[in-house]
């Protein structure tokens, strides 16, 4: 599952 | 991706365009804060670590490069550049900007999303951009008129902050498992550090006179 801390942000 | 982020990706890419602008075109960067633009450049290269291992998409990849290279070559012009340099207010620029380093640090060794270095260092380059831009109101503080490029230049800084927070609102009320504590709480502060200075901005704008920072 993709740990939602990936930074999808700038 | 929302409509509240890419407004404010675009307002941000905005302040860096307009700030650009002011350098190349007037060959001066009275006004600006060279200690604020050192502290962004900063915080792009510690929140971007991630560039070269994890791929989110090609707009994320060119925005991060965008602000890296504009943070690093407005830092490199009001260092260096020959002309340029000469209009940096040195005298009036003097925030000791080492103790936001210092304080967001050590925030960041306490609170982060996990102990890992890029983490710390993502945590660290959100507390200090929350900080950034004090170096640069004080500034405009000290220097007394401000010039409309540098004054748009920090509204639509303090302005993509506010279109984040939007965002973060958006994405809780709309994907289940949307937690940003770090980045919430410090968009909040970095977007409240600008209300005194949208105030004085809009009363300019309304009376149509030059903006006047109460000193």
């Amino acid at each position: 599952t993709q740990t939602d801390s990936v930074k999808d942000e700038l | 991706m929302n409509i509240f982020r890419l407004a404010g990706d675009m307002t941000h890419l905005i302040s860096v365009l307009v700030l650009l602008l002011k350098i190349y075109a007037t060959k001066s960067c009275s006004g600006i804060s060279l200690k604020t633009q050192e502290l962004y450049a900063i915080v792009f290269v510690t929140r971007y670590l991630d560039l070269f291992t994890d791929f989110i998409s090609l707009y994320n990849t060119v925005m991060k490069l965008v602000f890296i290279g504009s943070s690093l070559a407005i830092v490199w012009c009001m260092r260096y550049h020959r002309v340029v340099r000469r209009s940096y207010d040195r005298e009036l620029d003097t925030f000791r900007y080492w103790i936001l380093l210092g304080v967001s640090f050590i925030l960041a060794l306490v609170l982060h999303e996990k102990f890992t270095l890029q983490e710390v260092f993502w945590a660290f380059s959100i507390y200090l951009e929350a900080v950034a831009i004090l170096p640069q109101l004080v500034l405009l503080q000290r220097s007394g008129n401000v010039d409309n490029l540098a004054g748009q230049y920090v509204f639509f800084l303090g302005a993509y902050r506010a279109f984040y927070i939007l965002n973060w609102i958006y994405r809780y009320l709309t994907e289940q498992r949307f937690t940003r504590w770090i980045s919430c709480v410090s968009g909040l502060v970095q977007t409240a550090l600008y209300a005194d200075f949208f105030y004085y901005y809009f009363i300019s704008w309304k009376n149509n006179a030059k903006l006047q920072l109460p000193a």
